[in-house]
């Protein structure tokens, strides 16, 4: 028997916003710690991993894990029938091959639910281990969103580099080229305003703008984005969701052929 | 020319 309770349901709805545009059907896992999700998108260029703790949730009972696959965007379908205040509570029994989506708005007058079947997906769990990166930078994610925006109207793809100067994001295309640097700047009023550079050692790599601006999806989750780099691994850009977990993504650098 | 790396190049399985 799995019951989960949240209060903020607006939450799951940001979380699939955030995620449906880049994964089809993934497999939601569910345990004692948490309610989890790794998937890739189609390509296998980008991952995409969350976690919403157990701890975050009103109510979580969860007597064995368990699997749910399920089509990310008919969640979202459900999810946009839920109010931005309402509480959602998700039901599923063990072994069953559905799973219930319940709505109750602030005022407990109006109750919704929605059964969904679930899928049986392929599961590829890959390990990601802790790494050591060469630069980690948590920036606003609205300024983020706003350069990786800026620069696809003029290139596909953004090489991010960080130095001692600050992180530059550089594109160029058919009508000529654009430079962005964000330098460290920790004196403002509040601090999710901060860009705040740690750097081990200098790194530059080059990723294609299209899953970046997907990632940004989950800009609403987060005022600040903490994005991580380094020369032999796929770029990290993780979204805290306050109080319960993070949502994730990684995405594989574009290397000299 | 730049060639598109994948996940999976960087994480295995398990």
């Amino acid at each position: 028997m799995l019951e989960l309770r949240l209060v903020q349901g607006s939450l799951l709805k940001k979380v699939l916003e955030a995620m449906k545009d880049l994964v089809t059907d993934a497999n939601f896992d569910c345990s004692a710690t948490g309610f989890s999700l790794q998937a890739m998108d189609s390509s296998h260029v980008a991952l995409v991993a969350l976690l919403l703790r157990s701890e975050g949730f009103e109510h979580y009972r969860c007597d064995r894990n368990i699997t749910m696959g399920m089509n990310l965007n008919n969640v979202s379908k459900l999810l946009k029938c839920a109010g931005n205040d309402d509480i959602i509570t998700i039901k599923a029994d063990d072994g069953g091959d559905t799973v219930t989506f319940m709505f109750e708005n602030p005022k407990q007058d109006k109750i919704s639910d929605f059964e969904m079947k679930l899928m049986d997906l392929d599961s590829e769990h890959l390990g990601i281990p802790d790494a050591e990166y060469h630069a980690i930078v948590r920036m606003p994610s609205l300024e983020f969103s706003r350069i990786c925006k800026d620069l696809s109207s003029i290139g596909d793809t953004v090489v991010i580099s960080v130095t001692k100067e600050g992180i530059k994001f550089s594109t160029r295309g058919d009508i000529g080229n654009a430079n962005i640097v964000c330098r460290q700047n920790t004196t403002v009023d509040k601090p999710e305003e901060a860009t705040v550079i740690q750097m081990n050692e200098a790194v530059s790599l080059t990723f294609a703008l299209r899953y970046l601006n997907s990632f940004t999806k989950a800009t609403s989750l987060s005022e600040t984005v903490t994005i991580s780099l380094s020369s032999e691994l796929p770029l990290v850009a993780e979204y805290k969701i306050a109080d319960m977990g993070y949502i994730k993504f990684y995405l594989a650098p574009k290397i000299e052929d | 020319v730049r060639k598109q790396c994948q996940i999976t190049s960087f994480f295995s399985p398990g």
